[in-house]
């Protein structure tokens, strides 16, 4: 659920396109 | 004696002296090392050129080298420096740098400015939050009405747009990441404190001596 108070940044930051720990799994 | 190395180890092009990128990083010299065996393993993973493609950090991303997504492309074209398509060895240790548990917090928001300043204007607009907005929902299956999304929209870019200009330029960016400390929590990777666990570097030690 994602509340309409929901800080936008907030939510683009939870993109897999930025999580970049995935790099280092073997 | 030149001629005595038969086994003189291959450089790649964009290849760089790990004290040089340890100078400029918060990485020690064997950490850049233990970088050196991830990248070559990213770097062959679908065209053995040692050089990162983005089909090849879209593979090591999302373990698939064709999911195209928005953020991931901002990332690679930030690490492309040169913009020539690729990201080489030293555009990789000094990107990364930026995600080092013990690098600026300064370079962390600065980084994160950039990548969603995404026609890189100086500003992040409105429309481009928009725009990121949608694509994660995208991403992440999720469905929102056009209503709520313009009104989170709306929301956030009145946080964040002191100034009320309708954009969002450096310093008002930083204010609200202090505001907001977890926005740039994705700009820190733990991981890169114990890359020389995961990715230890003997070959790179012996070739050192080697060149010597």
């Amino acid at each position: 659920v994602v509340p309409a108070t929901m800080n936008a940044f907030e939510l683009i930051s939870t993109s897999q396109g930025l999580n970049l720990s995935s790099l280092f799994e073997k | 004696m030149g001629c005595a190395s038969s086994k003189r180890s291959k450089r790649t092009p964009g290849y760089e002296e790990p004290t040089v990128l340890a100078a400029e990083t918060p990485f020690t010299v064997s950490e850049v090392e233990a970088l050196y065996e991830l990248y070559k393993k990213l770097s062959n993973a679908i065209i053995a050129d040692g050089l990162i493609h983005k089909e090849e950090f879209q593979l090591a991303l999302f373990r698939n080298r064709n999911r195209r997504n928005l953020f991931a492309d901002r990332i690679f074209d930030l690490f492309d420096v040169k913009r020539n398509g690729v990201i080489e060895f030293g555009e990789f240790v000094r990107s990364l740098g930026v995600f080092h548990p013990n690098a600026p917090v300064a370079d962390k928001i600065a980084f994160a400015f950039r990548l969603y300043d995404l026609r890189q204007t100086g500003f992040i607009e409105r429309e481009e939050l928009k725009e990121m907005v949608l694509a994660l929902l995208h991403e992440s299956d999720l469905v929102l009405s056009e209503d709520v999304v313009e009104t989170i929209v709306d929301k956030t870019f009145t946080d964040a747009d002191t100034k009320g200009d309708g954009k969002i330029d450096t310093e008002e960016w930083k204010e609200f990441v202090s505001k907001h400390p977890s926005l740039i929590k994705n700009m820190t990777l733990p991981y890169l404190k114990d890359i020389t666990l995961a990715f230890p570097s003997f070959v790179v030690a012996s070739e050192v001596e080697e060149s010597d």
